[in-house]
């Protein structure tokens, strides 16, 4: 008897949302219940307002961003979320009482650098990692 | 990421810091960023004058560095991706034995080490002096050797150690760097003491010339062609804060 056609299965899309997608200004930041999915916010750390600026030669201040938001069930691909992440808020569903809901926190941590004048006019550059956050996630 | 800034939990008035709340604030940030209290530079902020050599070359590393820190995770530049720290030490004292003297002839240069960090290991350390293109020479090889001053002596000459040796030719411009690394492991030891540097320059047979005559600039050069040191350091694990 003639075979039947092989059905060619449905491509299945396979890209994995980007590490560090961070929802853009189109993308719904809401979750069911209207309050902000975890992500990244601004945070401006300016040495020009702490009045530094007279031995900070560079930079005047820098964009260190923190991490805010809920991580309800389901985790949305953009909320970068860990496995374990994804497993505490099922139980958090089941037992609200006894388990939290994981928390929004940095996932990606990037280096500031500083130039500024010792108190004997040589000029120093140092390097502060961990200083910036580059992506949020639930934990 | 964009998006409003940061805003109150809901129910508590946006309010001003007092200004001893404020200082607590700095207090906090400089910690954490590992900066000294506020230095008060003793001469007017030296970016108010003419940009000096040291910090032209030190905002130059700055930007490398800044650059590095946005491509996180790429391939970090040579120097300044793997250091954590980069001092500059402008030249404290100078002292020649040029021509009129006995020969050799050589440049000496003393810096202060003292503002070195504890527990910071040096990756690298360059002197950096600028030369002239020199008329007196026409463009004969020049060598220029470089040596540490380790200890004076009142009586005979002082013992040197060699760090460093460079060839160009007499008509050659720009700034030369030499490698000083190898004299970084005496810093640490004894950051009391001010390091000292000689340079010797020869021609190709061996004949001694004033590093002035080669061109080499000093003290008396345009600020933005003063030499100065650069050291590179690794910082061990980040300064661990006591709890507050």
């Amino acid at each position: 008897a003639a075979r039947p056609l092989k059905r060619r299965p449905p491509k299945k899309s396979n890209e994995l949302p980007h590490p560090n997608h961070l929802p853009g200004i189109f993308d719904d930041v809401h979750g069911t219940d209207g309050r902000q999915v975890c992500r990244r916010h601004e945070l401006y750390v300016s040495f020009q307002d702490l009045g530094w600026l007279d031995w900070v030669i560079a930079p005047q201040g820098y964009s260190a961003y923190y991490c805010e938001g809920e991580c309800s069930f389901p985790l949305d691909s953009c909320m970068n979320a860990t496995n374990h992440a994804i497993l505490q808020s099922l139980v958090h569903l089941m037992k609200p009482d006894a388990v939290p809901k994981a928390c929004c926190a940095p996932t990606k941590l990037s280096a500031t650098s500083v130039l500024y004048y010792d108190s004997s006019n040589n000029v120093i550059l140092r390097k502060h990692r961990n200083m910036v956050v580059r992506a949020c996630g639930c934990h | 990421g964009g998006g409003p800034g940061p805003r109150p939990p809901a129910g508590c008035p946006a309010r001003r810091l007092g200004p001893r709340e404020r200082r607590d604030m700095q207090r906090e940030i400089l910690a954490v960023l590992g900066l000294p209290g506020r230095p008060r530079p003793r001469a007017p902020p030296a970016a108010a004058r003419l940009p000096a050599s040291a910090p032209l070359f030190m905002l130059g590393l700055y930007r490398a560095m800044a650059r590095d820190d946005h491509e996180d995770g790429g391939p970090p530049a040579r120097r300044p991706g793997r250091a954590d720290l980069v001092m500059s030490f402008v030249n404290v004292v100078e002292r020649d034995r040029t021509l009129g003297h006995q020969e050799p002839h050589w440049k000496e240069f003393h810096f202060d080490l003292t503002q070195i960090p504890e527990g910071e290991a040096v990756t690298a350390a360059e002197f950096q002096i600028y030369k002239l293109a020199s008329t007196h020479l026409l463009n004969r090889t020049l060598h220029v050797s470089t040596f540490e001053v380790v200890r004076e002596q009142s009586n005979r000459e002082s013992d040197l150690f060699f760090l460093d040796l460079q060839t160009l030719r007499a008509g050659d411009e720009g700034w030369l760097v030499l490698d000083v690394t190898a004299a970084s492991g005496r810093w640490l030891l004894g950051r009391n003491k001010d390091l000292g540097l000689r340079l010797y320059v020869e021609t190709e047979d061996g004949r001694s010339v004033d590093p002035g005559l080669a061109g080499l600039l000093g003290r008396r050069a345009p600020r933005s062609k003063q030499p100065f040191l650069v050291t590179f350091f690794r910082a061990s694990p980040g300064p661990v804060r006591a709890p507050r």
